[in-house]
């Protein structure tokens, strides 16, 4: 529990340094593999003619994630954990410094491939976005709720593969309601490109918001 | 760090229970969704008509998995983490007086769907499985290698989904190779049924090489 006040206190410090630089800062959980980093990739082609991008990328090892990130042409500072399962706001912190993004950017943190542990540490983040794709099963929600709890918006993903699967939107939706009543749901699928462009206009307002 | 000792000591007083009932243990890990509990409610079926099956079941919240496996007719018990992200040791110890499974029996664990934390708690398995869905990406393993590198088994799941993915088999594999050069593969599918005979294969050599 130290642990946490420890993390609670620096996250307060990211916040200052966020109004500061009016920056608009997203954090991006989800399992391994839901689609974070592909969501990424489209997301700052289309922002980056209308607005300020950077991104910090949050990964156990490799920087794989980041070099991926820098064909778009933004700003990416990889944040390696070794056997960390989650990013923590001192992280953060560090990376920052490096990242020194431009004034009224849109900050992206990639968070660990992790439905549990990236949930209990605050990082200042003004919108938390949980991914999580029809490969996974609809239940997700409702076993890992910790996480969808605390969500502002949740992306269900990969729909292009709804044809090939046995999954239930339905029941998808109704087990995110359960768990987090209050989250936005957007639908999407960096392949076919639905939903790409509520998520796109979902950002925008935020950094109306915020900035 | 004491955490880790302690659980050390738990472990081994597990191994010493597993060598007194002549149970052959294997521990299932993933990220959330790789199909854990799909491939469980397969293999119950195949196995209970020639060996003694049972099933210690973890997850955050909900005891959705335990009911689908009880389906089967296979005992189950279903532990909570709550906000834990990993079984221990001891959760095990106290979930194996519940289910008190019969001598000579094969014991499924089947872990919270995390591909980091899982990985440092030793429960006194005699395998340890690692399911990998073609869904997720060729590079797991390289990108959460603390938990490949300590598998016995890895499973690369739902191949019946390669027609519509653009995923690498090659790439896959190399990535296993280089992060677990020791582990076997299997590639599977619970739906199209590719594979499944070699599991079970692989079990019945691990329960005559263990009881
Ligand atoms: N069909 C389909 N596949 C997708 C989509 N988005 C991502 N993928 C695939 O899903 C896999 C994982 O995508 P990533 O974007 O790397 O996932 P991630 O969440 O960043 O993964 P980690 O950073 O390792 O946690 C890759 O094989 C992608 O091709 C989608 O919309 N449709
Ligand atoms: N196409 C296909 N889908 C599969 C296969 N195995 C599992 N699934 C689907 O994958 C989703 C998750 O499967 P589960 O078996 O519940 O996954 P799990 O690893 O037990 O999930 P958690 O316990 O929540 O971590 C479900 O929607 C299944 O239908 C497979 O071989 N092929
Ligand atoms: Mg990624
Ligand atoms: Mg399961």
């Amino acid at each position: 529990q130290r642990v946490l006040a420890k993390n609670e206190r620096l996250a307060e410090r990211n916040r200052a340094f966020f109004l500061g630089r009016k920056l608009s800062v997203v954090n991006l959980m989800s399992s391994p593999g839901s689609g974070k980093t592909c969501l990424l990739e489209r997301t700052l082609t289309e922002l980056r003619p209308h607005v300020d991008v950077a991104v910090l990328e949050g990964d156990q090892e490799t920087s794989n994630d980041a070099a991926r990130l820098r064909q778009t042409g933004a700003p990416v500072v990889q944040i390696n954990t070794g056997t960390g399962c989650h990013l923590e706001a001192d992280m953060v912190w560090r990376g920052l410094s490096q990242l020194d993004p431009p004034a009224g950017s849109t900050l992206f943190i990639e968070n660990v491939g992790n439905l549990v542990c990236p949930a209990l540490f605050d990082l200042g983040e003004h919108a938390r976005v949980v991914l999580f794709s029809v490969t996974e099963g609809e239940d997700k929600p409702v076993k890992y709720p910790h996480m969808f709890r605390r969500a502002d918006l949740v992306l269900l993903t990969k729909t292009d593969l709804l044809p090939y699967l046995e999954f239930d939107l339905d029941r998808a939706h109704s087990s995110i309601t359960e768990v987090a009543p209050d989250a936005e749901v957007l639908q999407l699928s960096t392949k076919s490109g639905e939903g790409v462009d509520a998520w796109v206009q979902w950002l925008k307002r935020l950094s109306r918001e915020t900035v």
